[in-house]
């Protein structure tokens, strides 16, 4: 019998990772890549998910879904997204975010940028594990592959280390 | 065999750091 274990997965960047994550949730627009999340529909879908009362159906009914190659759309899209994060730490979780972490909003607009695109997707991992319902998402996503779970982990330690989350 | 021990404790790390966000308290304020 075999008992040696397979070699380790090589290790997804942070933005792959997250995705892998923001697919469990089953949004209603979709978000298999880099591309379908800069309209910022699914992660605003998310967002309700992860906080119902936060962003409630009237933060969410701001967010424009017939984005198509609007690039003003998706700008606007993804500020609403960016500025709800904001306050949900602030006001609600009471911390602030390192400027570091903020993602520049530009390059996923413009570029689709997946480093950038990675950031924003920290920030909403950061919402789900702090907020009331962080039970289940946390055992979500001790549910994923091992590989994914290493980069959830990590990123919420870089989180944690520049927010003391 | 050291194969079997690294990925034993890759799953332990991976648990026990989710195993102690789930126990600490929501970060609301209040």
């Amino acid at each position: 019998m075999e008992e040696t274990q397979p070699p380790p997965q090589p290790k997804l960047p942070l933005c792959d990772s997250l995705m892998i994550w923001l697919q469990t949730f089953n949004t209603a627009s979709p978000c298999q890549d880099v591309k379908q999340l800069t309209s910022g529909v699914a992660m605003a879908q998310v967002l309700h998910q992860i906080d119902a009362a936060w962003f409630n159906e009237s933060w969410l009914s701001r967010i424009k879904e017939d984005v198509g190659d609007n690039w003003r759309i998706k700008a606007s899209n993804l500020k609403k997204v960016l500025q709800g994060i904001m306050s949900y730490y602030h006001e609600f979780l009471g911390q602030q975010i390192s400027e570091a972490l903020v993602p520049d909003l530009n390059q996923i607009t413009e570029c689709s940028d997946p480093v950038e695109l990675g950031r924003l997707l920290q920030l909403i991992l950061g919402c789900a594990i702090n907020c009331e319902k962080k039970q289940e998402h946390i055992q979500n996503i001790m549910t994923l592959e091992e590989s994914v779970q290493h980069v959830v982990m990590t990123a919420i330690q870089e989180l944690m280390s520049k927010e003391g989350l | 065999d050291p194969n079997m021990k690294a990925g034993a404790t890759s799953e332990g790390v991976l648990a026990n750091f989710f195993n102690s966000l789930l126990s600490k308290k929501t970060g609301s304020p209040g």
